[in-house]
Formats: C-alpha cells, structure tokens, sequence
C-alpha cells in the first residue's frame, strides 16, 4: 500500500520525462474541491466522454477495431464571447478561440468545430448554426448565412433527437502556415440560434437566452504529439536514455532478427 | 563450459519446480485516486500497469527474447563472476493508455500515452 503521491511531490524529478509532461498538464490540486469537476462539465465533457468510450474501454485500452489517426485530441472552449445586437430572430454570440498549438511539439491534422444544430432545453427547443469568420474584418469564411429559421421543413422527430452534433471540418482554414503568417492563434466564430419549439411567433420561458449560451460551440484539435517534440520540450538529450528511444523507435523489436 | 550449459539446455526445460518464481507477468491495478491524479484524470479511473517479477533462469530461453547480451552476462555470472549480476526481469513489451484529462486553463484533452502497460517479460 502506497499513500496518495500528488504530482507535485515528483517535483523534484525534473529528469523523468512523463513526470514533466504530467507536471505541464495537470491543474494545480489546491483549487477547492469540485471545482476542476466544474471547468469540465455539460455538452463538451459528454462529447469527450462519448469520443473516449468509442476507442477505449473502460481500462484505457485502446478499442482494436476503433483507431484514431492522432493521439492527441483538444476540446478548446471559448475565451472571449460576445453578444451580437440585432439579428432578426436569432440570437448571434460572437465566440473567439485560442488555439494554443506548438508547432515544434504538435503537428495539428485535423480541425473541427462542433456545435449542437438542435438544441433540446427546459425552455423549449432551438436551432443553432456557426460559422467561422475571419480572423481580421470578421467576414463570414463559410457559406453559411443567417436566414429565418426553417421551421415548416422539420417535422417533431427532428428536434425531438437530442445532441445533434455538427462537426464543421476547419482544416482548410487552420493549416499552420494561416495562422503562423497571421501572427495569431485566436479563430474566430459567430454562433447563432432561434426559438423553433413553439409556432413561430411565441415567446420562450424566461431565461432562455442564458440557457442557450451555456452551449457553446467548442473546438476539436486533432493533433499527433511527437516523442521528438517531448525531448525538444525536455530541453535536449541529457541522460543518453533518449538515443535508445529512438533507436528502438528506428528498428522495432518485432524486426529484429533471430539469434 | 558455456557449451556444457547449452547442453543442458533439454533437461533444464523439463523442469518445473522453479517456475512458479521465475520472471513473469503478474496483474496489478491502480486508482488514480491512489495515485494523487484524480482531480485532473477524467477517464479511466483506475490504470492496470502490470509488472514484471521473478528469478531469470539460468538458461535464458527464446520465449523471454532476451538479448545476445543478456545471455552472456547471465553465463559471466554462472561461471566467471558471481558479482556480475544476472539478468533482470523487466517488462518486453507495452501497450499504450488512453488518458481524457482536464489542462489547467480547463481545456480537455484526449492523449494516447506510449509504453504504460506490460504486456510480456523480458531478461535482460
């Protein structure tokens, strides 16, 4: 039996390169309890948990029939929102996102933005659509326009399908040289959405305006993390450990030959 | 004399007496609770590492995939210098762990860590 070993107790083994990793990534655990619970909750943590559960089981173990092209992936939620006046029927937040991408250590593959396109709420029911606009003049990049909601054309069954998520593919948009040239990492996004529960016309419950916004379109980086990038992060090859590691990264183990 | 070892090689297969302590994979499961990382670990709760745990035998068969190394450290040993340790029994083969965690700034991040898991044993 081993008492519970905080990370910060492994402070003071710099040299040990998870342990480093670790000690980047992980919030600190003086925060009060159930707050970190808190950070990560609603419509994001259930996309994650759902993603997860799909290419590993309940050990961690990767799923053999279920691979993923990357072995990173970021959820991004937004830093900045902001209220957009007058828009006809839809309510319009404008959403900016850091990316936090490190070119030397992360090679991003793929970019979506993911949003919910029917929205099942206590207050009634919603259509939601997003559109990523441009970093600088804050024109909208893709086709999409806000018109009327299209409510005669969607029948109950519809909206009565909770989470109908929308993985909008960025990759186009987000490839490193844009935002390397651009000097910025923060994207751009103007998320829409109109009360379609009720006939046209009708008045939601109260509240429903905060009850939308906490549904947020959120960001999903498919990254490769490279075992180069750790050593690079680590400060260079210091305990002649790393050579091994990419020797044997080199000429696999299942390769070598028989004695 | 190294040769003779070789020779022995058959009936020393034959035996089993020894086994049951000889370098092999046994079963352990961890929480992250245990480990302190709870509070930033979302999925899964628990980690089974596995270890590696036993004697190296004498003669060091290809079912452990040894190196040319080993074996002669292990024959150094049997025959030259007792103080020249045999080979240890350390893990072969990993496989990797998928890890949903919290950062600070409350992003979540979906990683695969690389060689978490013990899969098979090795003397080396």
């Amino acid at each position: 039996q081993v008492g519970p070993a905080s990370v910060g107790a492994l402070s003071g083994a710099p040299s040990l390169p998870l342990i480093q990793v670790l000690l980047g990534k992980a919030p600190p655990k003086t925060r009060p309890q159930g707050r970190n619970r808190r950070i990560a909750r609603g419509q994001p943590l259930r996309y994650m948990l759902n993603l997860y559960r799909s290419v590993a089981d309940r050990h961690g173990r990767p799923r053999r029939n279920r691979k993923l092209a990357t072995n990173t992936i970021r959820l991004v939620k937004p830093f900045a929102k902001a209220r957009q006046p007058g828009a006809g029927p839809w309510l319009v937040w404008n959403l900016d996102y850091r990316l936090e991408i490190q070119p030397q250590v992360e090679h991003l593959v793929r970019a979506t933005l993911v949003y919910s396109q029917t929205l099942s709420l206590a207050q009634g029911e919603f259509l939601c659509t997003a559109e990523l606009l441009s970093s600088k003049d804050a024109i909208p990049r893709t086709t999409l326009s806000l018109t009327s909601p299209r409510v005669g054309k969607r029948n109950a069954t519809a909206f009565s399908t909770k989470d109908s998520w929308v993985e909008m593919d960025l990759s186009t948009y987000l490839q490193p040289w844009v935002w390397a040239a651009q000097n910025s990492q923060v994207l751009h996004v103007r998320h829409a959405c109109a009360y379609v529960g009720q006939p046209w016309g009708s008045i939601p419950d109260p509240g429903w305006e905060d009850a939308v916004s906490l549904n947020d379109p959120f960001l999903l980086l498919y990254l490769n993390d490279t075992l180069g990038g750790l050593w690079t992060r680590l400060g260079g090859l210091g305990s002649g450990e790393a050579p091994f590691e990419e020797k044997r990264l080199r000429r696999p183990v299942q390769t070598r030959q028989a004695r | 004399q190294a040769g003779n070892l070789a020779l022995d090689l058959p009936s020393y297969l034959r035996t089993n007496s020894i086994k049951k302590r000889e370098c092999s994979l046994h079963p352990f499961r961890v929480s992250f609770q245990q480990l302190g990382w709870d509070h930033w670990i979302i999925a899964p709760h628990s980690y089974q590492p596995q270890y590696c745990k036993g004697n190296c035998p004498r003669i060091l068969h290809f079912g452990y995939h040894s190196p040319n190394h080993a074996i002669i450290q292990n024959f150094i040993n049997e025959l030259v210098d007792k103080s020249v340790p045999p080979p240890s029994c350390v893990p072969y083969e990993y496989s990797p762990i998928s890890i949903l965690m919290m950062e600070q700034n409350g992003t979540i991040l979906y990683k695969v860590y690389e060689d978490m898991i013990a899969k098979s044993c090795t003397c080396r």
